[in-house]
C-alpha cells in the first residue's frame, strides 16, 4: 500500500535529488512498484531518470495548478518498475498560483490519493526551500528522509527544518515523522566530515542511518547519462551505498 | 560610490555563500569599504564571517518587513573594512509577508539607498530559489555574479536563471547585467568537470571568469571557524583563487 516518502532539506546541494533517484531506482530493481514525483522546478530528478523535458506537454505543474489527474502525467522510465511524474520550468510559477487556493498545502496530497494504491513506494523530490511546494510534500507524505551533507554549513539549517516538520505535523499531517537521516558526500579523509557526522548522530540518535553515502564521482556522472548510478555503474561505492540504504527503507514496512 | 553585486543561482550548494563571503573579504582586505548583506534565511554568510546569530536582536528581516533602517543592523566583522547585515531564521517568513506589499520587489533596493554611499562595494548573498527575496536582490543590484558548480545538474538551471534575470531587467532594473560567471568546486582530474566548463564557456563566452575556483577543503573548513578562507588559510588554493577573482571584480569599476 503506497508508502510516501518526501526527501527534504532546504539547504542546497546536499544530495536530495541523488537520494530520491537512487533510492527509488534501487527499490524498483528489488522488485517493488515505485513512483518518483519531481516537485522541484529545476527538474533534476526528471532528467536524472532520463526523461527529455523539452518534449513534455504536461508535468506536475498541471497536476497541481490545473487539477489534471496525476495518472495523465505518469511516465515509464528505463528502470523496470520505476515510473516518474516529471517536472518542468512551469513549476516555478506554482507557488504563487497556489498561494490563494483553499487548503493550498494539501493539493499534492489530494492529487496522489487516486494513484497511491498502484505503487508500493512513492518518493517525492523537493526544492531547496521550505515554501509551499515543500510543505505540500511534507503534508502528502507518511515519512521524511533528510539527507545531510558532511559540511559545516549543512548543520545550520537543521533547526529551521525541524521547526517546519513540527509545524506541518501539528497542523496538517499528524503522522508525519522523520524516518531516516542520511549522511551524504562524506570524504572519510576529512576531519571536518567526521566532526559533522558525530554532531548529526548526537543530535538525531538512531534515526541516522548506519549507511553513509561516500563522495563518489560516479554519482555525479550518472545524471549526464540520464541514468541512476545503480544502473550506470552498479559496482561503484555510490551505487552500493544507495542499495544498502534502500534495503533499510524497505525494512521500514515491517515496523508499520 | 557603492556598486551592488548580487550573487545568484537557484541551484543549491553551488558556492554562492562561499563566493559572497570570500570576495567581500578579499575586496575589504584590499582596502575598500565593503558591506555584505545576507538575504538567505539559512544565514550561512552571517556565520561565515563569525557572527553569532542566536544573540542578534535585529536582522535583515526587520529591515525588509518592519522598515527598520539598514544602518541599525549593520555589524562590524573581524575583517578590517568588512561590515555585514546579518540574517536569521525570521527571514523565512519574509517572502509571505512581503507578497502583498506595494512594490514588493523593490523593498531591499529602497532599504539600501540611504547607506549605499558609505561603501565602495555591497555584496548580496541569496537563497537557492528565484522567489521574492532573490528578485529583491536582482532589483537592488547593479550587477550579478553567477557561481556555477562543475557538475551536470548545475547546467540545468541556467535557462531558468536567465529568464528571471531578463524579466527583472525588463520590468524592474533596466541596467541589471550578469557581470561574472564563476566556475566553482572544480576538480581538474574529473572529465565531467572539464565538460561542464567547456559548455559554460560556450554558452556565456567572455562573461565567464578566467579564474576557476578549485575544490579545496580549506574553503569548507573556514566557516566552522567563522572566518573567510582568505583569513583562515591565506596561502590555500581556495584563498588564492578568490583573491584573483576579487581583483577581477574590482577592475569592473574602470569599465563603468
Ligand atoms: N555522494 C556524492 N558524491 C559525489 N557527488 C555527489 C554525491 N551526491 C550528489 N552529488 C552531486 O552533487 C551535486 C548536488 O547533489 P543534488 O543535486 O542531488 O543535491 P540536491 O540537494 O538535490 O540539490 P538542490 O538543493 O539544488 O535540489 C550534484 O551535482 C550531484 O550529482
Ligand atoms: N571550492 C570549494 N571547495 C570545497 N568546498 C566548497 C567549495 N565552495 C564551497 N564549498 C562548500 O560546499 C558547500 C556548498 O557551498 P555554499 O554553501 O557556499 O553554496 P551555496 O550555493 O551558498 O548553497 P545554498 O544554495 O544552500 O545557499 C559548503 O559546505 C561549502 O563550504
Ligand atoms: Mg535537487
Ligand atoms: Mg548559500
Amino acid at each position: 500500500m503506497g508508502l510516501v516518502y518526501a526527501v527534504v532539506n532546504q539547504k542546497g546541494g546536499v544530495g536530495k535529488t541523488t537520494t530520491a533517484v537512487n533510492v527509488a531506482a534501487s527499490v524498483a530493481l528489488a522488485g517493488r512498484r515505485v513512483l518518483l514525483v519531481d516537485v522541484d522546478p529545476q527538474g533534476n530528478a526528471t532528467s536524472g531518470v532520463g526523461i527529455e523535458k523539452s518534449k513534455l506537454a504536461n508535468s506536475v505543474y498541471h497536476v497541481l495548478v490545473d487539477d489534471l489527474p496525476m495518472e495523465e502525467v505518469i511516465l515509464r522510465t528505463s528502470v523496470e518498475g520505476l515510473d516518474v511524474v516529471p517536472s518542468t520550468l512551469d513549476l516555478a510559477g506554482a507557488e504563487i498560483e497556489l498561494m490563494t487556493r483553499i487548503s493550498r498545502e494539501q493539493v499534492l496530497k489530494h492529487a496522489i490519493e487516486p494513484i497511491r494504491q498502484r505503487y508500493d513506494y512513492i518518493f517525492l523530490d523537493t526544492p531547496p526551500s521550505l515554501g509551499l511546494l515543500t510543505v505540500n510534500c511534507l503534508t502528502a507524505c507518511d515519512r521524511a528522509i533528510v539527507p545531510i551533507q558532511c559540511e559545516y554549513y549543512a548543520l545550520e539549517g537543521i533547526t529551521q527544518l525541524m521547526r517546519t516538520v513540527d509545524l506541518v505535523r501539528r497542523r496538517l499531517n499528524p503522522t508525519l515523522r522523520i524516518a531516516h537521516v542520511l549522511l551524504t558526500m562524506k570524504d572519510p579523509r576529512l576531519r571536518l566530515a567526521q566532526q559533522v557526522e558525530e554532531e548529526v548522530r548526537a543530535f538525531f540518535g538512531d534515526v541516522v542511518s548506519p549507511v553513509v553515502i561516500p563522495r563518489n564521482v560516479r554519482l555525479s556522472e550518472a545524471p549526464s547519462f540520464g541514468m541512476p548510478v545503480v544502473l550506470y555503474d552498479p559496482k561503484s561505492r555510490g551505487a552500493e551505498a544507495y542499495r544498502q540504504f534502500a534495503l533499510e527503507v524497505m525494512s521500514d514496512d515491517s515496523q508499520g
